[in-house]
């Protein structure tokens, strides 16, 4: 079970340095075991380090807010590619993204759209018109949930969804 | 994959409604305290979540719907959630697997496996097998992106294990 | 000292209930100092109940994204107002917000700012045309961050900043 | 108010950057990762924050721009804040108030008030005079708008009492 853990860990890796540079558009990461007391592999803590493109290797703790959404969704979907899951639920991820990473992002959940299916909550526009299908939650009725299907004309400026789609 | 998804009385959801989930990508919009996350924590719910504080409630039967200005409180939460099995993947002979988890103001729950009562580890085994825990990484709640940059090396690691 | 504190947070709670029903166009909120076991005023905690507007009173715990973000602000706010501060600097608070909460938050922002100078850093278009001043931060040589002035015309969809107008 | 800032070497601000800031409301915005927060850690360390962790880093020289492809790592950081004090609100005797903070590779740190050395708690007294504190309300860091309902009720309290 030692080998199992150091052979997903090495399968992650590998699918996290590509993922990260396809998200990144460039830049370097990997995943590090670190030194145990007990120098047992099941015991060790796991690092995660990362360098986004053109800048230099630095404390992950100075990385910026959509830096680390990012990073995180590379890590994410390694861990899927290494372990398919045939579902996944996103609850706004992408609040600290910018327009051009919500891209990135959107056209690599697509690479793995064959074998997971991916429900993601949104406020972002980007993200609703990347998406196949926009369902919408409506409180009409003060305190009482409804779902309405959408169609990306209906939502309006403010994020209130028209009416006239009812399902 | 996710066929649908039916809530009553669970939380927001007072009356009976029913979400289709279609393949692809599936953005799931409204305004600011319409009941999304709360659709996220009824496919928690079902999965088998044992944490009130998962669901952000502080006790399970803080799920069910507690009432509002036209309506009364209901006295049960049900979560129906289909899931389409005909590659199999679930360890179990059903084209359509229906997972049904209830419960009572008194706190009495029930569990459902294709409509034959069942225990909620046989709900959980059952998701575990496909690698959908629901302390895992199948569902990232709303804040949470970042929880694998946030949390210790020990703590990471164990993740990975789930993953493993 | 200790009626200062009683004083300074009945002026807050007066504040936070206005300002709560402001940004939520409704519902209520307040300020309540914790039973503490010494009965020492300078000792106990403070608890924040609301309810928004068209819902039941429930725990804090079950509040969305948006509401906690405009219920925090509303509490803020109301801070300044009792204890003007003449500069406020914001760093995506807007994050969790729809585009109708943010107009709401921007109005009430504007309330303020003849005493309290607003620095907002924001991806929001909502935000940044409802702002007086753009200021653009860019990273064009890799790794070295210099700042533009922006109009809002300049600011594309995918939030790049046409370097046109670098000053 | 604030006037203006300036920045040198501080973090991601290799070369002299001036930032004006006029009354109203300003949106600071561009990509992820380009430097905003940066500009909000610079306001929070010329006001005197001691914490090296609350400006993301670990040690205090972390601030100092550290290199990039094209340029070499800076010897030295610092910020000026220049503050219109017109109306007196900071309790020094000037129409423009200017303070500095330098930090070199060393470790070394200097102080500036208005061009005179001075010691950092007196940069951090003149703003406590008027309620800006770096542990305070006036400045929201990212992703802690909801500090006030995540802190205990304890926590809450100390935060008020700053307020009081
Ligand atoms: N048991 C319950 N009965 C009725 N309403 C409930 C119950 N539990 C939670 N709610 C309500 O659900 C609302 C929160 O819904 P939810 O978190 O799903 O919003 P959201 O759509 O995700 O919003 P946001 O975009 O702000 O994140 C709260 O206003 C809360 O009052
Ligand atoms: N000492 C330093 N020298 C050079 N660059 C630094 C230094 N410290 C931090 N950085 C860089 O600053 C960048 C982070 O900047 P910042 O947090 O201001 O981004 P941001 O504009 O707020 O982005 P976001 O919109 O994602 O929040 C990181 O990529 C980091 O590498
Ligand atoms: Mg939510
Ligand atoms: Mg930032």
């Amino acid at each position: 079970s030692r080998d199992i853990f150091v052979q997903t860990l090495n399968l992650v890796r590998g699918h996290f340095q590509e993922l990260y540079r396809s998200l990144f558009g460039g830049g370097e990461a990997d995943i590090i075991m670190e030194e145990s007391e007990t120098d047992d592999v099941l015991e060790c803590g796991i690092e995660i380090v990362a360098r986004p493109p053109g800048k230099q290797p630095r404390s992950m703790s100075l990385l910026s807010g959509g830096e680390r959404t990012m990073t995180c969704v590379a890590l994410l979907l390694a861990i899927f590619r290494s372990r398919p899951t045939p579902f996944c639920v996103l609850d706004e991820v992408d609040a600290a993204l910018d327009e051009a990473n919500i891209d990135r992002f959107v056209d690599v959940l697509r690479e793995f759209m064959s074998s997971t299916q991916f429900i993601v909550i949104t406020h972002s526009k980007r993200t609703m018109s990347c998406s196949d299908t926009l369902y919408g939650i409506t409180m009409q009725e003060s305190g009482i949930s409804k779902h309405v299907s959408v169609r990306f004309e209906d939502v309006s400026a403010d994020g209130q969804i028209r009416q006239s789609v009812q399902s | 994959m996710l066929k649908a998804l039916e809530l009553n009385g669970f939380k927001s959801f007072a009356d009976r409604t029913r979400l289709e989930f279609p393949s692809g990508i599936t953005a799931v919009v409204g305004p600011n305290g319409s009941g999304k996350s709360n659709v996220v924590d009824a496919i928690k719910w079902v999965l088998g979540s044992q944490s009130a504080k998962a669901l952000r409630g502080s006790e399970m039967t803080d799920v069910i719907f507690s009432g509002s200005r036209s309506r009364k409180q209901a006295n049960a939460a049900e979560v129906t959630l289909s899931f389409d099995n005909s590659a199999r993947i679930l360890d179990v002979d059903d084209e359509v697997v229906h997972v049904t988890r209830r419960v009572l103001r008194s706190g009495e729950a029930e569990y459902l496996l294709n409509r034959e009562v069942c225990r909620l580890r046989d709900i959980r085994e059952i998701f575990a097998g496909i690698g959908v825990t629901t302390g895992a990484y199948s569902i990232i709640e709303q804040g949470k992106v970042d929880a694998l940059l946030q949390s210790s090396p020990k703590e990471r690691r164990l993740i990975f294990e789930e993953a493993a």
